[in-house]
């Protein structure tokens, strides 16, 4: 494991650790899409069900088994314990834009036609573009807390840090994965626009709002 | 490419 993939991992689960602790300390989920927070857990879902069929490491079971506790705590916390706080009228992105071609895409293009495989490939088809209901609700609202910027940029973080993940095992191990690859360029695009804004806007103290 | 499909990436 090369020091990016570590950090990424890192930067993955702060970035979830951040938001429920936001959600936690201020019992309040407004400006949280919880549709992209259900898409992360089904992301989850479908991706570690490997965990029932192989073992690869101590790190890689604890860390999925941790993914996948964050991501339905987080949804639970969204319909569940703080409901009454959760802006579901500004979460309004239409799920099955995305989920209709990503199951399509999942059945057309993937390493093997096995149910399992056709899981997981549907899971990262899926992260690649759970975090659009997000992006449009603060595109709806025009504005973000800054804890959920913050959790924003370590979720787009991660992402990125794969990318330079999989450069290094490209040219160390002549490893690729064709389709993490691929969906994981077209993740990391959706995040540069936020990113600009994080750095123009966020770190210079100021709220994150558009014009 | 990937012989055994074993997915150590999270």
């Amino acid at each position: 494991m090369n020091v990016f993939r570590i950090l990424g991992d890192l930067s993955h689960l702060l970035a979830m650790i951040l938001l429920l602790g936001k959600i936690w300390r201020s019992k309040c989920c407004a400006g949280i899409s919880g549709k992209s927070q259900i898409l992360f857990a089904l992301v989850f879902t479908t991706r570690y069900l490997d965990l029932f069929t192989n073992f690869i490491s101590i790190y890689n079971t604890v860390m999925k088994v941790v993914f996948l506790l964050c991501a339905y705590v987080t949804v639970y916390m969204i319909y569940g314990k703080f409901r009454k706080t959760f802006d579901s009228e500004n979460d309004t992105f239409r799920l099955e834009f995305l989920l209709v071609p990503v199951i399509g895409l999942s059945f057309l293009e993937n390493y093997n036609f096995t149910p399992l495989e056709i899981l997981w490939t549907f899971s990262i088809y899926l992260e690649s573009v759970a975090i659009l209901p997000q992006l449009f609700m603060i595109s709806k609202t025009g504005e973000a807390e800054t804890i959920t910027t913050h959790y924003l940029f370590f979720l787009g973080l991660y992402r990125a840090l794969y990318l330079a993940n999989w450069i290094r095992r490209y040219q160390t191990e002549n490893f690729y994965d064709q389709i993490a690859v691929v969906s994981g360029v077209v993740q990391t695009i959706f995040y540069c626009d936020f990113f600009y804004l994080y750095v123009t806007k966020v770190l210079k103290g100021k709220k994150l709002s558009l014009p | 490419e990937l012989d055994d499909l074993e997915k150590d990436e999270l």
